[in-house]
């Protein structure tokens, strides 16, 4: 059996919210190391991943594997009636047809506990290879939501060069052109302000900024945000979450003339 | 205009 409890509902509700307009239904794979949910968009252009491990959870417990397969609408009408600071715990039989979710209020006596029933999904996980990055982009997620946003007003797509003197997002539209530079930035009493580049060698890539800003969503659950890009492979966009879990997304780039 | 990829052109199906 699964049994998962975790100290903030607000966690669950934060990661839920930000993917539930990119995938729809998911399994949600438990065993022993953790929650992990792998899963492609309609349009096979872009990737979640999830992970939390268990040391993300207090207690965890699942004794064997066990696939989830929930429907995010339903899993968020659900997790919409836990208050932020409530404490959930996640709970499955070993071949579940519900899983139950309990909200505990740390300041009052109140208990709530919902069934969601669970859906079989036939969902394929694809090999990501283990890749050694030409350029790591590490900074304010705020800051990449703003340029993502701001981009799009202009251009469905951004082209993201990373050279030794910074990284440049630049796009072009019908209205004109635009483009926002950073170079490496240490903010000593703001560290969270950073923005540190580590590159390998020069990258040069496009992508479409709909699915950008589709990302952004999970913007609220870190401070930073690490972008990993190599010449014509997918970006990887990552949001860091506690205890080594984290949210990360992949974009297949926009290639060719 | 450069064309959008899939995926699948860079991640194994198992």
């Amino acid at each position: 059996m699964l049994e998962a409890r975790l100290e903030q509902a607000n966690l669950l509700k934060k990661v839920v919210d930000a993917i539930k307009d990119l995938v729809q239904d998911c399994n949600f794979d438990c065993n022993d190391s953790g929650v992990a949910l792998q899963a492609m968009d309609n349009s096979h252009v872009a990737l979640v991943s999830m992970m939390l491990k268990a040391e993300s959870f207090s207690p965890f417990r699942c004794d064997r594997n066990i696939a989830l397969g929930i429907n995010l609408t339903s899993l968020m009408k659900v997790l919409r009636c836990a208050q932020n600071e409530d404490i959930l715990t996640l709970k499955a039989e070993d071949a579940p047809d519900v899983v139950n979710l309990v909200f505990e209020s740390s300041e009052s006596d109140r208990l709530s506990e919902y069934d969601i029933k669970l859906m079989d999904i036939d969902q394929e996980h694809l090999g990501i290879p283990e890749t050694e990055y030409a350029a790591t982009i590490t900074m304010p997620s705020a800051e990449f939501q703003r340029i993502c946003r701001d981009l799009m007003a202009l251009s469905e797509s951004v082209a993201i060069e990373a050279t030794k003197d910074g990284v440049k997002f630049s796009c072009s539209g019908d209205i004109g052109n635009g483009a926002v530079t950073l170079r490496s930035h240490t903010n000593v009493e703001k560290p969270d302000l950073n923005v540190e580049i580590a590159l390998s060698e020069p990258v040069a890539l496009t992508f479409s900024l709909k699915y950008l800003v589709n990302f952004c969503k999970a913007s609220g659950l870190s401070s930073t945000v690490k972008l990993c890009l190599s010449n014509e492979v997918p970006l990887l966009v990552e949001y860091g979450l506690a205890s080594n879990s984290y949210l990360r997304f992949y974009l297949a780039p926009k290639i060719g003339d | 205009p450069p064309k959008q990829a899939t995926l699948g052109k860079f991640f194994a199906r198992p």
